[in-house]
């Protein structure tokens, strides 16, 4: 108690958050906003919808123990241990999106005509690493 | 690249002619040691490679749409994707690829017929090159817009009758096709319409044998309302017949294309799934899609 009378007025220290540090890196692979407009692309003038798309992406450090949280396949734990164990040219896995959702395109075709089309994996909705 | 996951299974396109990747402007050209500049960009960027060598700095060569039809693909966009432009969901049709063509070259003449009323003749060429091989149809129409801004009275409803014939194609080998079909149409005062007719049996043959140029005579011809007072009514209608545009609705197998019923099986096959990393953060300089913190501690407290 002596000690703490002296201590700076600080809230009483929070474990959970201390702890935190050690389970989880700060900048954990996650899924990132990023939303571009077509015009910024001059594609504007042929992609009439839409006219904002936000693709997204991942970013961020894959901790050691990736496993069911990460939704990654065992290789990536091996690889980790490669490159911490053996070799360490071999890369570090990286976060990665691992799902997509589509996007539909409305374009102008060079002869004047115009096509809807709905496009593969245009959007990433889920990182993993890998 | 034969290592590389699905480069062998790359549609032609993503291994666009020397022209395309030789002449993609460097903002195109990934950093660092991307190698196959086209291999690697992503889908919609290939497409548009695809088109032309010349599309990103310079204005590309290209023809202005109709403005009716450009009218009717933009309704159609908002029927069939979301504000951010993700198809709905809700939509269970097996296209993913709607192609409007409007006729290159078109000759017009009326002529009366006392019984039917007038019938309007029209020969239309579509050049349909822009179908690829791997957009299969599955079904094509005539689009007929109807303005009746011009001065009517009340609704209309009617009968109308359509026939196409192949133009100027005859071989003994194979009769010239001909299609032929009747519906009713019913007007409502100042309101556009469109009136989709089917014609997939006519155009499938010619599809079918990868024929490009379709050259077809349409007669067309409509008895409305009170025949006693028709005058005012075939006068509105007949100002406003614009020769139809070609509807295409497509199946594209190529590996770019959304296929929905491999979604619907995906998610059948694995309802449950582990949990992924998947809330967005928000980056310095986004705007939108905030980091939810609660959700964030919630499941980092459940860990």
């Amino acid at each position: 108690d002596e000690n703490l009378k002296e201590a700076p007025a600080t809230p009483p220290y929070n474990l959970s958050e201390y702890f935190k540090q050690f389970l989880f890196p700060q900048n954990e692979c996650e899924l990132h906003n990023f939303r571009l407009s077509f015009s910024q692309l001059k594609w504007d003038r042929w992609i009439i919808a839409p006219h904002r798309y936000s693709p997204q992406y991942c970013k961020g450090d894959c901790p050691r123990v990736v496993g069911h949280r990460y939704g990654s396949p065992v290789h990536t734990m091996v690889q980790n241990l490669i490159y911490e164990r053996l070799d360490p040219s071999v890369p570090k896995p990286s976060c990665v999106p691992a799902e997509y959702s589509p996007l539909s395109v409305l374009t102008i075709e060079p002869d004047g005509s115009i096509v809807y089309k709905e496009y593969e994996d245009m959007i990433a909705t889920k990182c993993t690493c890998r | 690249l034969q290592h590389r996951a699905g480069s062998e299974r790359l549609p032609g396109l993503l291994v666009a002619p020397g022209a395309v990747s030789s002449a993609l402007n460097p903002v195109l050209q990934l950093p660092g040691g991307a190698g196959h500049g086209s291999a690697l960009l992503p889908p919609l960027l290939k497409v548009l490679a695809e088109r032309g060598p010349r599309r990103w700095d310079g204005e590309a060569p290209r023809l202005r749409p109709d403005a009716r039809a450009l009218r009717y693909m933009k309704r159609l966009y908002r029927m069939s994707a979301t504000k951010e432009g993700i198809p709905k969901a809700n939509k269970s049709h097996l296209y993913n690829t709607v192609r409007l063509f409007t006729p290159c070259s078109e000759h017009k003449h009326r002529h009366r017929d006392v019984v039917r009323g007038d019938v309007h003749s029209v020969d239309l060429l579509f050049n349909l090159d822009r179908v690829t091989a791997l957009e299969h149809l599955l079904k094509s129409v005539l689009l007929y817009s109807f303005d009746t801004s011009a001065p009517v009275s009340s609704s209309i409803t009617g009968t109308c009758h359509l026939s196409v014939k192949e133009h100027g194609f005859s071989s003994h080998v194979c009769p010239s096709l001909s299609h032929s079909l009747a519906f009713s149409l019913h007007f409502q005062v100042r309101k556009r319409k469109w009136v989709e007719i089917d014609v997939t049996s006519f155009l499938q043959p010619l599809i079918a044998t990868k024929r490009r140029n379709i050259h077809m005579a349409v007669n067309f011809t409509c008895l409305l309302g009170d025949p006693q007072h028709n005058t005012e009514l075939e006068n509105a209608i007949n100002m406003v017949l614009v020769p139809p545009s070609l509807l295409l609705y497509l199946n594209d197998t190529s590996e770019q294309a959304y296929h929905r019923w491999n979604a619907l099986r995906h998610r059948w096959k694995n309802p449950a799934r582990p949990r992924q990393r998947n809330s967005p953060r928000l980056n310095p300089a986004g705007d939108t899609g905030k980091e939810n913190s609660q959700g964030q501690r919630a499941s980092r407290q459940r860990r």
